[in-house]
């Protein structure tokens, strides 16, 4: 319904504009509706500018830069409505350490909202884990789970 | 409808019986490139109930059981079971007091497939039902974002991504 | 042709001349998130030759001038130079003799170019042509590997694919 | 012609062979043709087996394994035709530390034939460097480009 687009649109708006600032340590970014007069069929734009820079085209955006936008919004759509779970699978590969800080360190926050499930190669987002498990292949071709590092959580 | 824990065997690379205790807060998987890590993920989407072997990088279901290593010959069924805490009630009038519900999708070489909830047999559609009701299911494309999926969502037309904001609506 | 130096002015984020010494062996750029390195690529990309704005990541041409920051006003021209030893002789007549030859391209805001070898006006074809003996152009794909590009071999059409060892033929 | 693409295809092929293992660290690997008998237009597959592994169909491979095998083919086809330089913008973001190293060896074998240039976050790519730039942004939205630290060969 219009209605429920509309109020669903302004809360994830309202969490991409905060989250947003968070990740990046700055700049600003906003959700834009293609077609405000038409909420059945509007589309839904990116307004990005991370600190410092002018206001452009996202698609000019580094790789880093976009990955860390995407995950900026993920965080705000699910927010708005979380999950029990949220599973997500080397979203870090591009970003850089001071980056990659700021997503563990977010990653942490969303997991007082549901359980996060993280795979990943970097150090930082690793020692955000409460949970640590190692996954192998002592043996080709056959995997084992290994080596569970318990944090704050008892299991 | 928090996990408690996964269990997995003859299911891609996890030939033997292979448990994952998911606590609260934040767990974090790591290994080397191709242990198997991303099949785990495979594994929680396909016991939830996808239908198509292609969101779980496959041609068809069959590749999803274990197909041999250099030493081990290929396995004949694939078991994934996930166990949640049974805190919300939005479940079949049979297991409302349930304290845990435990969902089993298995499948055998020949295609033939089992769906259980807390060992009794179920259809296909009462798991994704149950997951439908709980907020993570095949409509909820933003509570699992696969390797290398993340930037989906800024490189999409603006009809696509209001299709996701719509879905979690 | 071995590539000898970039230089770069008013290209993308590269407000200031900027010069890059090209050695033997390997170069390794390094740098966080949006600093400027894929747009060394861009620029390079771009004074090769390269036609089309979407391949350069811009809606038009005239995004890839600097366009002004925090602390600085936009520009209104990029230019980009390369700087390559002649020692294929596979060059047009006029620079048969020269030690090095430089290529120079240059856009302004009102979208007019300029394209120059070793100073001399010359067209874009020239340019183009002038990379299409040496081995990189718009035709070696596989030369260039942007950015989240390296899977696209992988997960190609097989007619897709033997097209790129074909260009290579 | 018919004869260039096929011996072109040949010579991929059998450097294609030879790296993957290299890469890989064992296994193997070829090209295949999808229509032996109509050389003007068939395509081309790869048959991809890591090591330890039973054969499968390549989408199964992992994140990591997709892009080193990747890397492999973009390497032959390379060696097959060299370019005076050969530019690679973070091809090695979703490899392991081990698959790193053997990445920048093999970048190393192949800066003989050509110059690289390689744009990298990560350390083992970064030690395999001649020459090192780093980028930076001290004055947001402006890149500056500066310590250039040359190994083996003067600039
Ligand atoms: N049915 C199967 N039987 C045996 N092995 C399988 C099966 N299906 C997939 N595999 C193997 O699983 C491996 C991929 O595992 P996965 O994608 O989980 O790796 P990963 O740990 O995520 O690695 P990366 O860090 O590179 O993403 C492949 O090497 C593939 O051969
Ligand atoms: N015309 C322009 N004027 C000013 N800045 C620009 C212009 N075009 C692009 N940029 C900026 O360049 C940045 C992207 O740079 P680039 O893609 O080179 O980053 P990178 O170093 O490759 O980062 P990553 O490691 O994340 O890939 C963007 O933040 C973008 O705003
Ligand atoms: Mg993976
Ligand atoms: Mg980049």
């Amino acid at each position: 319904s219009r209605e429920l687009f509309d109020e669903t649109f302004k809360v994830v708006d309202a969490e991409f504009q905060r989250i947003f600032p968070q990740l990046f340590r700055g700049g600003r970014a906003r959700l834009e509706l293609t077609d405000p007069e038409n909420l059945l069929e509007t589309g839904v734009d990116i307004i990005a500018q991370p600190p410092g820079k002018r206001l452009q085209n996202m698609n000019l955006l580094s790789g880093g830069e976009k990955a860390l936008t995407a995950v900026s919004l993920i965080f705000a759509i699910f927010r708005m409505r979380p999950t029990p779970f949220c599973i997500l699978d080397e979203v870090d590969a591009p970003l850089d350490e001071a980056n990659e800080s700021r997503f563990a360190e977010a990653v942490r926050q969303m997991s007082q909202l549901s359980q996060m499930l993280v795979i990943t190669h970097k150090r930082r987002t690793m020692e955000a884990a409460d949970t640590l498990y190692g996954v192998t292949m002592e043996e080709p071709g056959v995997s084992k789970v290994v080596g569970v590092r318990l944090g704050n959580t008892p299991v | 409808m928090k996990l408690l824990r996964i269990e997995l065997v003859g299911f891609k690379s996890f030939r033997t019986k292979t448990g994952l205790e998911i606590g609260d807060g934040v767990t974090t998987i790591v290994g080397p490139n191709g242990c198997g890590k991303s099949n785990i993920v495979d594994a929680i989407k396909w016991c939830i109930g996808a239908q198509s072997a292609k969101d779980l990088r496959g041609k068809g279901m069959d590749e999803l059981i274990f197909a041999g290593s250099e030493t081990h010959r290929a396995m004949g069924m694939a078991e994934v079971s996930l166990t949640m805490q049974n805190d919300r009630g939005d479940v079949p009038a049979a297991f409302r007091d349930h304290a845990e519900i435990k969902v089993t999708r298995r499948l055998y070489r020949d295609g033939e497939s089992e769906y259980e909830l807390n060992g009794s047999k179920v259809r296909l559609r009462d798991v994704q039902e149950l997951f439908l009701g709980t907020g993570v299911g095949s409509r909820e494309a933003y509570s699992i974002i696969e390797q290398g999926r993340i930037g989906f969502i800024v490189s999409a037309r603006p009809e696509e991504r209001r299709l996701i904001i719509e879905e979690a609506a």
